[in-house]
């Protein structure tokens, strides 16, 4: 799955601002 | 204590209010006073037209990056709900996935004008008819009715967030591995939701009115995948090379 969404794991994987 | 989970204090419900609200209102993606001041600005009947005669590719195309922007807002909130970042990243994908256009439309009655029956879209508020070039007219009246049954709720910034943190933590969502632990944070939310209702002297069977929007709101994202199905079977050009990635990869 991950592989599959990887903009929205980058996003989760950035630090909230 | 009587009324709630023995398991969760008073003060740990208070705390989840105040957590929930505060990442609610830093992702919000528009005030509620910035949008009260710019509620005059209606779309001009020619502007109206130009939208209607849009060809459907570039509408859809202009839809799919609004939707996308709110979506990542969604994402913002969801990393910021107690609890959330703790899941496995799969479970943390399978919520967002399944769950932040429903999000999405229940924000949108923050940005809905019932009086005029239109929401803020691309700078101005506009109506049902400035969707038309879409040719998904039945769907855009039901976001519209359902948008306007939400706003007829009334509800407070703090039960808007906890809300829509409950609808983000369903448990019940395909493929999850972790489901018990969503569970848990589904309840703790709903326990939340419920206290912030009696503090604000809501008996009026609000807690009910909400429940019963879940299933409306899995209706309404179904029907938006049909739509964009339909659309991609015509287009498929157009939403390969067009469309916003991230909408590509949750609705694709």
């Amino acid at each position: 799955l991950k592989e599959k969404h990887k903009i929205l794991h980058q996003l989760l994987q950035n630090s909230t601002s | 204590d009587g009324d709630t989970c023995p398991t969760v204090s008073m003060a740990e419900l208070d705390h989840l209010v105040q957590v929930t609200s505060k990442s609610h209102l830093e992702t919000c993606q528009y005030l509620r006073e910035e949008l009260h001041q710019m509620s005059w600005q209606k779309f001009l009947q020619d502007e109206v037209e130009s939208y209607q005669s849009k060809p459907p590719e570039v509408m859809w195309q202009l839809c799919a990056v609004k939707i996308t922007e709110a979506i990542q807002y969604v994402v913002e909130f969801a990393k910021r709900i107690d609890g959330f970042m703790d899941l496995c990243q799969n479970d943390q994908i399978v919520l967002l996935k399944a769950g932040s256009l429903e999000v999405v439309l229940v924000r949108m009655c923050r940005l809905f004008d019932s009086q005029n029956n239109s929401v803020y879209f691309d700078g101005k508020f506009a109506g049902p008819d400035v969707f038309k070039a879409l040719g998904c007219d039945d769907l855009i009246s039901s976001v519209f009715d359902f948008a306007k049954s939400m706003c007829s709720l009334h509800l407070s910034e703090d039960e808007l967030a906890l809300f829509s943190a409950f609808i983000l933590l369903s448990a019940d969502r395909s493929w999850l591995q972790e489901k018990l632990q969503v569970e848990k944070l589904q309840q703790k939310t709903e326990l939340a939701l419920q206290h912030v209702l009696q503090k604000n002297q809501r008996e009026d069977g609000a807690l009910n009115k909400l429940r019963c929007k879940v299933s409306a709101l899995r209706s309404l994202c179904s029907r938006h995948a049909e739509n964009l199905s339909a659309f991609r079977a015509v287009y498929p050009d157009i939403v390969r090379t067009h469309f916003p990635p991230l909408y590509k990869e949750l609705f694709g």
